[in-house]
């Protein structure tokens, strides 16, 4: 763990009685290791420990009681800062329904997060309805409505294309008096120009007040790509956050957060539709440094 | 590509962040390239160019050497079991490793073990019926034991060659979950069938989490390779270099895509040109 390490460097230069530029220094690379491990993009690294090195530099660590409480708590806060900044508060649209979008990578777990977010828009006294707009996955649809058979929330599709299921599906929410709508649509790569072209015709169609990126926890380096190009093609409002009941580090929040500027709305803590829930940066900052 | 001609401390920089940036992780970057200053030092290389040729020649002689069958066993039915965690691509892995096997001649049963997902027998029963294999499936929130169990007493009685068991994602981290796929593998060889494959489904774009998915899955369930999925994306997928240095466990298979032929046998030496492109 970064403390770990840390104490080991403190150790050896307590005895000093002051820190040097040296020191600071040696400290900063263990904080860089210990991120890179996290899996926090390399980039993102570099530029969050020049942030680091900024606050180290004036706040005269060599006069401190505990210079170790303090380098820790320096980087503790600056991550909280770039993971957190104000909570997304979701507005809804004064003329409903409230549109929203979830996009993302294969398998980021976009569509039971789909239903996770319409029993979260209940619990809130919403009356959202589902639309299946992934008509490529096999049992994608059929996967959506036993999920919304669970929660009694209805799921509309029709076997045509994407961008009408969409367009037919935010119809439907106004013809049965439905205040939020969410769209899952299929998973894919942020590479892939044509799959990036038909979420961005999904999005003309519908027009979202809300855009989610679905990222997996567990995604590595590969994060900066994928967000980059979602949030050029879609302009993101926020990110969802999932599978953070696994043990990864989680690193690739703080880099899709810099990168995107936008906030981590929500978290997904498990496979049941129940484990989900507003985001807290201070869990994840805890995380990440290990 | 290496900008500078002459090797210098950003030569040094930019090979780190290729190999970071690949998710090959601190250590095994670390370890790769001492080894490499090591060389440089005692063949005096002076080339940038040199430089990145040694590594990737390193890299692909240390990911060499490995079985990368997928065996069958002396008698049929052999039973292959997919696992890993949640949406890495089994269910979709399994299609076409059976298309492969249908191919190659061989009869091929599915078990639609995963009976907790919304909507996943479905799903397999799909694939099933785009490559010509037969899917046997139980109740949702079954014992995914008995369905695989069942599966390979119906490979036996059509004298099927091979059973591909799907198994529910499951992070490694739930104590109860790894008990239920234990199960499942001991289940999977009480009947007719015999266990030659296991093999850990694993995203390419999946960070240094996955060296510790390897890790967990092969103490439970004792992996026989590892299927990379979603290479097609922009992750290069670098931390299967870990699981094979630390734990010897192969890349077996390679997924490129969603449709039923986007799978190839995995290449050390394309995998390692892929990294650095
Ligand atoms: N453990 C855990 N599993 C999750 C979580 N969120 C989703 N999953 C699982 O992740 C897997 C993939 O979820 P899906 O909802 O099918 O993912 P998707 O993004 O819709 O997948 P595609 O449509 O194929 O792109 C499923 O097994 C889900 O149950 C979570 O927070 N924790
Ligand atoms: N681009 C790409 N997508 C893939 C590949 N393999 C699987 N996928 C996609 O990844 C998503 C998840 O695949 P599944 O087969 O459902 O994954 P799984 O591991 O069975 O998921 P769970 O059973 O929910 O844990 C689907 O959208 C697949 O089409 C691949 O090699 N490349
Ligand atoms: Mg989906
Ligand atoms: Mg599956």
């Amino acid at each position: 763990a970064l403390s770990d390490r840390l104490e080991g460097i403190f150790a050896r230069i307590r005895g000093r009685g002051r820190l040097s530029e040296d020191d600071v220094d040696e400290v900063l690379r263990e904080i860089r290791l210990a991120l890179l491990e996290a899996d926090v993009n390399f980039r993102v690294v570099k530029n969050f420990i020049a942030r680091v090195r900024e606050d180290l530099v004036g706040s005269e660590l060599s006069k401190a009681l505990n210079p170790f409480q303090q380098v820790v708590q320096a980087v503790h806060r600056e991550l909280i800062n770039t993971l957190g900044g104000e909570t997304l508060r979701i507005t809804y649209a004064s003329r409903p329904p409230t549109v929203v979008l979830m996009a993302g990578l294969q398998g980021s777990g976009k569509t039971t997060n789909s239903a996770k977010l319409a029993r979260w828009f209940k619990s809130q006294g919403r009356n959202p309805l589902l639309v299946g707009a992934d008509l490529q996955r096999p049992a994608a649809v059929e996967q959506l409505r036993t999920l919304g058979n669970q929660i009694e929330v209805p799921v509309f599709s029709e076997p045509t294309d994407p961008v009408s299921v969409a367009r037919a599906g935010l119809a439907e929410a106004r013809r049965l008096g439905r205040d939020v709508v969410i769209v899952d649509t299929a998973g894919r790569l942020a590479i892939d120009q044509e799959m990036m072209e038909q979420v961005r015709q999904i999005s003309e169609a519908v027009q979202p007040h809300y855009t989610f990126l679905v990222i997996d926890a567990m995604t590595g380096q590969d994060a900066v790509n994928t967000a980059e190009a979602f949030h050029a093609t879609l302009e993101l409002d926020g990110v969802i956050l999932t599978k953070l009941d696994g043990d990864a580090r989680g690193g690739a929040a703080l880099s899709v957060k810099e990168v995107v500027g936008k906030p981590i709305a929500f978290a997904s803590t498990g496979e049941k539709l129940k484990d989900f829930d507003l985001f807290h940066p201070d869990r994840l900052a805890g995380r990440i440094l290990g | 590509a290496l900008r500078r001609s002459k090797i210098d401390d950003e030569t040094w920089e930019e090979l780190e962040y290729a190999l970071i940036g690949a998710d090959v992780g601190v250590e095994a970057t670390q370890e790769l390239l001492d080894h490499l200053r090591e060389r440089v030092r005692a063949e005096g290389m002076t080339e940038g160019s040199e430089l990145l040729d040694a590594l990737k020649g390193e890299m692909k002689t240390r990911l060499s050497g490995y079985d990368r069958e997928l065996h069958h066993a002396e008698t049929s039915p052999s039973v292959w079991l997919f696992v890993g965690v949640n949406g890495v691509g089994k269910t979709t892995t399994i299609g076409k490793v059976a298309k492969r096997e249908i191919d190659a001649g061989r009869t091929v049963v599915m078990a639609a073990g995963d009976t907790f997902r919304a909507a996943a027998a479905e799903q397999l029963e799909t694939w099933a019926d785009r490559v010509g294999a037969e899917c046997v499936r139980g109740n949702e929130g079954g014992d995914p034991s008995a369905v695989i169990y069942d599966a390979v007493e119906r490979a036996a009685a059509i004298n099927a060659d091979v059973v591909l068991a799907d198994t529910a994602g499951r992070l490694h981290t739930k104590v109860n979950l790894m008990e239920e796929l234990r199960k499942v593998r001991r289940v999977a060889e009480k009947g007719a069938g015999t266990v030659s494959e296991v093999l850990l489904v694993l995203d390419a774009t999946t960070g240094q989490n996955g060296l510790v998915q390897a890790q967990q899955f092969t103490e439970a369930v004792d992996l026989t390779g590892v299927v990379l999925t979603k290479l097609d994306g922009s992750a290069k997928g670098g931390i299967i270099f870990a699981i094979q240095e630390k734990l010897g466990i192969p890349v077996k298979l390679v997924g490129l895509g969603e449709t039923v032929d986007d799978l190839v046998p995995f290449d050390p030496d394309e995998f390692v040109e892929a990294l650095f492109a």
